[in-house]
């Protein structure tokens, strides 16, 4: 484990609580995609399916169930508790159209066909894609929460320092997984707009709004 | 070919 991978991971926990506290303390889910968040619990349900089959660490299991849990209780607060706050006009981007084509892909590219694997690869394609439904419906509103755009940030933050991870670990270790590495650097890609954003508007104490 | 090894990464 090196710093990078570590501070990844912490960046992907942060954004995971930022996004349910968020929701949380507002007792509302505007302007968040319950798209996304189904497609990261279906993401972290088929990738964590080892936690059945092998034991790694404490740290890997822990961080696995954790993960989880938040991810089906973001999906929770979104199409149950505060339902009546979901803004589903604006959420509107087509899943089938990212899960049917990552689905084939895994079934096609992937470095075991045995279905632990395929369901491994069809998580890993799947999270690079889960983030398209929030950025679509921030494209239609013209706007997010600054809090919103907080999350945002440590979810890419997260795929970049896994991406410096993969570096190293190259170097190093001499570990690369070609799926993971590909499927990370479109992830990053997607955020790369949004990082530009970030940078110029909310840092800067504006809130984030596209030009009409 | 690559053997399936444990995925220690999230």
């Amino acid at each position: 484990m090196n710093i990078f991978r570590l501070f990844g991971d912490l960046s992907h926990l942060a954004a995971i609580i930022i996004l349910l506290l968020k929701i949380w303390k507002s007792r509302s889910c505007a302007g968040i995609s319950g798209k996304s968040q189904i497609l990261f619990a279906i993401v972290f349900t088929t990738r964590y399916l080892d936690l059945l089959t092998s034991f790694i660490s404490l740290y890997n299991t822990s961080m696995k169930m954790i993960y989880i849990g938040c991810s089906y209780a973001t999906v929770y607060l979104i199409y149950a508790k505060f339902r009546a706050t979901y803004d589903g006009n604006h959420d509107s981007f087509r899943v089938e159209f990212l899960i049917v084509p990552v689905g084939g892909l895994a079934v096609l590219i992937n470095h075991d066909f045995s279905l632990l694997e395929i369901l491994w690869t069809f998580s890993i394609y799947l999270e690079s894609v889960a983030i398209l439904p929030q950025l679509f419906m921030i494209s239609k509103t013209g706007e997010a929460e600054t809090i919103t755009t907080h999350y945002l940030f440590c979810q890419g933050l997260y795929r970049a320092l896994y991406l410096i991870n993969w570096i190293w670990r190259f170097y190093f270790e001499g570990f690369f997984d070609m799926i993971a590495i590909v499927a990370g650097v479109v992830q990053t890609i997607l955020y790369c707009d949004f990082f530009y954003l970030y940078v110029t508007k909310v840092l800067k104490g504006k809130k984030l709004s596209l030009p009409a | 070919e690559e053997e399936a090894k444990p995925k220690d990464e999230l």
